[in-house]
């Protein structure tokens, strides 16, 4: 489906670095094509709240031989891309999180690249790629069996 | 929607 920048440009119209933020979103959705973006309300550990950009999708973790396709949601920061993405697991309803060093019972995940996040260097495709190369070590999310 | 890859996981292992 086709990228919408003027939907995004919508959508981001409160974030401190919109344009740097569509440009970045545009470069993503070259790699990673299928991500669904929209604006939720995201509410934060000590409750606060704030509509904020996220993005759904899969990514590709290939493990022993097979690739799967690992759920994931990021949601983006309106100070992007001067912090990180708050990143978690969307395991399907038949699927359970197997809790590592980098993901916790919530499904949230936690990597150096997000602990280490530091604009220009740091982007989201790169986030990505780190995400894919640590989740092959260790994957995040397995599929019950059903009855 | 459009057209995303359908989540799939490995099964675990007892």
């Amino acid at each position: 489906m086709e990228f919408d920048c003027e939907e995004l440009r919508r959508l981001l119209a409160k974030y401190k670095f919109r344009d740097l933020t569509v440009e970045e979103l545009k470069n993503v959705n070259m790699f990673y094509p299928h991500f669904r973006y929209s604006l939720d309300t995201y509410v934060f550990k000590d409750s606060s709240q704030r509509d904020l950009l996220n993005f759904t999708g899969t990514i590709p973790v290939m493990y022993q031989g097979n690739t799967y396709n690992i759920p994931i949601c990021l949601w983006i920061l309106d100070s992007h891309p001067f912090a990180p993405p708050i990143c978690f697991l969307k395991p399907t309803a038949n699927m359970g999180i197997s809790v590592g060093k980098h993901v916790d019972a919530q499904g949230r995940i936690y990597l150096p690249y997000l602990q280490n996040w530091s604009h220009p260097k740091s982007v989201i495709v790169g986030l990505i790629k780190e995400m894919i190369a640590k989740f092959q070590e260790e994957l995040p999310l397995y599929s019950r069996s059903s009855s | 929607l459009n057209g995303g890859t359908i989540p799939t996981a490995p099964p675990s292992y007892t």
